[in-house]
C-alpha cells in the first residue's frame, strides 16, 4: 500500500483485498472501503489514506486497554474459558510462569475432567512452572472440582489461582450451562470471585469468534480476551468487530507453543500487523 | 440466508420491471457478501462470483420468471460441483498395510480424528494401529494412549525422546509384525511456516509412504485456511481433508476455500467430541450450509 502513488480504485480495491483478508470481515471491511472512496475524491495522497484508517482501527481496538493486574485480594482467581482447541491450557502454563517469575504463590486447578489427559497435560506446565495443582480422575464433577480448588487456594495462602476448563461450543448450552455453574460455586467460597475471566479465542478462526465473544459474554462475566497463534500467517481481525460490539480488552497474545510465549496485548503492533 | 436475498433482489421486479444486467450485479454482489461472511477465501470468492455471473447473464436468467431462484440454483449447483466434483468415497486398499498421515495447524482435531478413523475401520473389519509421533505437545502420547483404549486399538508410542520419523518407522515395521493393516500416524500441531517442523513432517511422509494424508482443519478457521493448506499441499503432499468441529455454528466457508486452492477433496467431517461423531462429506450438505 505504501509504494502506491495515487488513491485510486486499483489501490481501494487492494485495501480491500487486504481487511478481508485479515479477517475483519465483510462487512467491516466494505464500510471501511466506502468510506475510503469518499477519501479518494477529496484526493488524499495513500499515506494520509492509510494514516487515517490505521488511526480509527487502532481507537476501536484500544478502547478500554489494560494489562492483567492481580489486585490486592487473594486469592485473585482467574477462569479461563474458550472453544475446542484455541490454546486454553499452554495459554494458562505461561499465565503460571510469568506469574511465578513475579514471585506470586500459584495454584491450578484442572478442570478440563473430560477430555483424554487434559490433567496430565496440564500437570506438565504445573510440574514446568512451579505451580501447584489441584486434580481428579477424568469424569469428576467439574464443579466439584473447582470448589475444592477454590478452597485449597484460600487455606494454602495462594496469590493466584488458575482454573483451566475443557473446551467447549458455544452452541452447546448444556456445556455452557456447566460453565455458568462453575462459576455460582466458585462464588459459594468467594462471592467477589472470579477476579478474572478470560475468553482464549484462536487467531486463525474467522467470523466465528464473533458469535463466540457474544455466547461466551452473555453467559460468563468475561473481563478480557486473550488471542493465541498470532505467531502463524492469520492476522486476527475478527478483534476488530469482537471490540466493536464488546466492551472487553485484549490483554495477552499468544505467539508460540513455548511458555515464554505470551505478551500484552499492543493495539499499536497489532494494527500495525494488519496492513504487514 | 442468501436464498432470501436473492430472492429479495428480484421480487420487487416481477410484473413491472426487467431483469437487467445492473440488477443481477446486485444479486452477485449479495453473493459475494454471503460467502466471505461464511468464511470463503476472497479469491475464492471472486473466482466463483465471476463463474455465477456467467451462467447468470445468460439468456436464462434474464428471460425467467422466477430469477432469484434460479439464481439460487445457479450458486448452489456451483458449490456443489466445486465441493464434490469427481470425489470418490474414502476407500483403503486391501492386501497392504494402509498408512494414513494425519497432519495440520495446532489444535485443528488430529489426536481426536485418529481416534474416530481407528473405531470407523475396526468396525469395517480392519485391524488399525496407532502411531504417536507427536513429541512436542506436553501429554500428547498419553492422550493418543487413552484415545486408543475407548477405540479399542492398539498404540505404538515411544514417548518423547526419539525423533518422530523414528518413532513412525519403528511403528510401521511393528504393524507389519503384529498383522496390523492400517497405521494411522498422530503428528504434532505445527505452523506451515514452521520449516523445523514442516522438515520433520516431510520426514515422516518419507519414512512412512502414506497410502493418504489428510489435512485436518477446523471448520471455523477463517481467510487463513487457503494460506495454511496450500502450504501444507505444496511441501508436503495432501490427499484429502478431514473437516472438524462442524457442529459448531460455523459455515464452514474454508471447506470451499482448501478444496478449490489445493484440488484435494473433503472425506470426513467431524461433529463431536466423541470417537462415534464423524460423518462422510456430502457436498450438497456443505453447500447448504455454507449458503446459510
Ligand atoms: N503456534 C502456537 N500454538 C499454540 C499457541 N497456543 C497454544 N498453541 C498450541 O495449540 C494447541 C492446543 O493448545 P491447548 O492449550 O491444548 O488448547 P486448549 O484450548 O486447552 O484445548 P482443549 O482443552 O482441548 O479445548 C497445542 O498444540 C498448543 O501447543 C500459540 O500462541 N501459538
Ligand atoms: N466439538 C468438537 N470438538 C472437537 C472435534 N474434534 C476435536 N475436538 C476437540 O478439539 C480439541 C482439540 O482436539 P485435539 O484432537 O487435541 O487436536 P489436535 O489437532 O490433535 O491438537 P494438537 O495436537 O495440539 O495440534 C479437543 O478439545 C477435542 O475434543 C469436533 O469435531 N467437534
Ligand atoms: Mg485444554
Ligand atoms: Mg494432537
Amino acid at each position: 500500500v505504501k509504494a502506491a502513488s495515487k488513491v485510486d480504485d486499483n489501490l481501494i480495491e487492494r485495501i480491500e483485498e487486504i481487511l478481508i483478508r485479515a479477517d475483519l470481515g465483510a462487512e467491516t471491511s466494505m464500510s471501511i472501503v466506502e468510506r475510503m472512496k469518499e477519501f479518494e475524491a477529496r484526493g488524499a495522497t495513500p499515506d494520509e489514506l492509510l494514516e487515517v484508517f490505521k488511526k480509527e482501527l487502532l481507537s476501536i481496538v484500544e478502547r478500554g486497554q489494560r494489562t492483567l493486574t492481580i489486585g490486592a485480594h487473594r486469592p485473585h482467581v482467574i477462569l479461563v474459558v474458550g472453544v475446542n482447541g484455541t490454546g486454553k491450557t499452554t495459554t494458562i502454563g505461561k499465565l503460571a510462569a510469568e506469574m511465578r517469575e513475579a514471585g506470586l504463590k500459584v495454584m491450578l486447578a484442572a478442570g478440563d475432567t473430560f477430555r483424554a489427559a487434559a490433567i496430565e497435560q496440564l500437570d506438565i506446565w504445573a510440574s514446568r512452572t512451579g505451580a501447584a495443582i489441584v486434580k481428579r480422575d477424568m469424569g469428576a464433577d467439574p464443579s466439584g472440582l473447582c470448589y475444592d480448588a477454590m478452597e485449597k487456594a484460600r487455606d494454602g495462602g495462594y496469590d493466584v489461582l488458575l482454573i483451566d476448563t475443557a473446551g467447549r461450543l458455544h452452541t452447546k448450552t448444556n456445556l455452557m450451562e456447566e460453565l455458568k455453574k462453575v462459576v455460582r460455586v466458585i462464588r459459594k467460597v468467594d462471592p467477589t470471585a472470579p477476579h478474572d475471566t478470560l475468553l482464549v479465542l484462536d487467531a486463525t478462526t474467522g467470523q466465528n469468534a464473533i458469535s463466540q465473544a457474544r455466547v461466551f459474554t452473555e453467559a460468563l462475566p468475561v473481563t478480557g480476551l486473550i488471542m493465541t497463534k498470532l505467531d502463524g500467517t492469520a492476522k486476527g481481525g475478527v478483534l476488530i468487530g469482537i471490540r466493536n460490539l464488546f466492551d472487553i480488552p485484549v490483554l495477552k497474545i499468544g505467539v508460540g507453543e513455548g511458555v515464554e510465549d505470551l505478551r500484552d496485548f499492543s493495539a499499536q503492533e497489532f494494527v500495525d500487523a494488519l496492513f504487514a | 440466508s442468501l436464498s432470501e436475498r436473492l430472492e429479495g433482489v428480484f421480487k420487487n421486479l416481477r410484473g413491472q420491471g426487467r431483469i437487467t444486467e445492473a440488477n443481477v450485479k446486485d444479486a452477485l454482489r449479495d453473493v459475494k457478501m454471503a460467502l466471505l461472511e461464511a468464511d470463503v477465501n476472497f479469491r475464492v470468492v471472486k473466482d466463483f462470483v465471476a463463474r455465477v455471473q456467467e451462467k447468470a447473464l445468460g439468456r436464462e436468467v434474464l428471460t425467467s420468471v422466477s430469477p432469484g431462484q434460479l439464481m439460487v440454483k445457479i450458486v448452489y449447483d456451483e458449490l456443489v460441483e466445486i465441493l464434490g466434483g469427481d470425489n470418490a468415497p474414502f476407500a483403503l486398499q486391501a492386501g497392504r498395510t494402509n498408512v494414513v498421515l494425519m497432519l495440520g495447524l495446532q489444535g485443528s482435531g488430529k489426536t481426536t480424528f485418529c481416534g474416530k478413523l481407528a473405531r470407523r475401520f475396526a468396525r469395517e473389519g480392519w485391524h488399525p494401529l496407532l502411531v504417536a509421533c507427536d513429541i512436542h505437545r506436553p501429554a500428547a502420547v498419553h492422550q493418543l494412549q487413552v484415545v486408543g483404549e475407548m477405540a479399542g486399538v492398539p498404540v505404538y508410542s515411544e514417548g518423547t525422546g526419539r525423533p518422530a520419523p523414528d518413532i513412525a518407522r519403528a511403528g510401521l515395521e511393528h504393524a507389519r509384525a503384529t498383522g496390523r493393516n492400517l497405521v494411522i500416524v498422530d503428528t504434532a500441531g505445527r505452523l506451515h511456516i514452521d520449516e523445523v517442523r514442516m522438515d520433520e513432517l516431510q520426514s515422516i511422509k518419507a519414512v512412512t509412504s502414506p497410502t493418504f494424508t489428510f489435512l485436518v482443519a477446523d471448520a471455523m478457521t477463517g481467510q487463513d485456511a487457503v494460506t495454511s493448506a496450500s502450504t501444507f499441499n505444496d511441501t508436503v503432499g495432501i490427499d484429502g481433508v478431514c473437516l472438524t468441529k462442524m457442529d459448531g455454528d460455523a459455515r464452514g466457508g474454508a471447506a470451499l476455500s482448501i478444496r478449490a486452492i489445493t484440488g484435494k477433496p473433503v472425506k470426513f467431517i467431524g461433529t463431536g467430541e466423541k470417537l462415534d461423531d464423524l460423518v462422510e462429506f456430502f457436498p450438497d450438505r456443505m453447500a447448504s450450509r455454507i449458503l446459510g
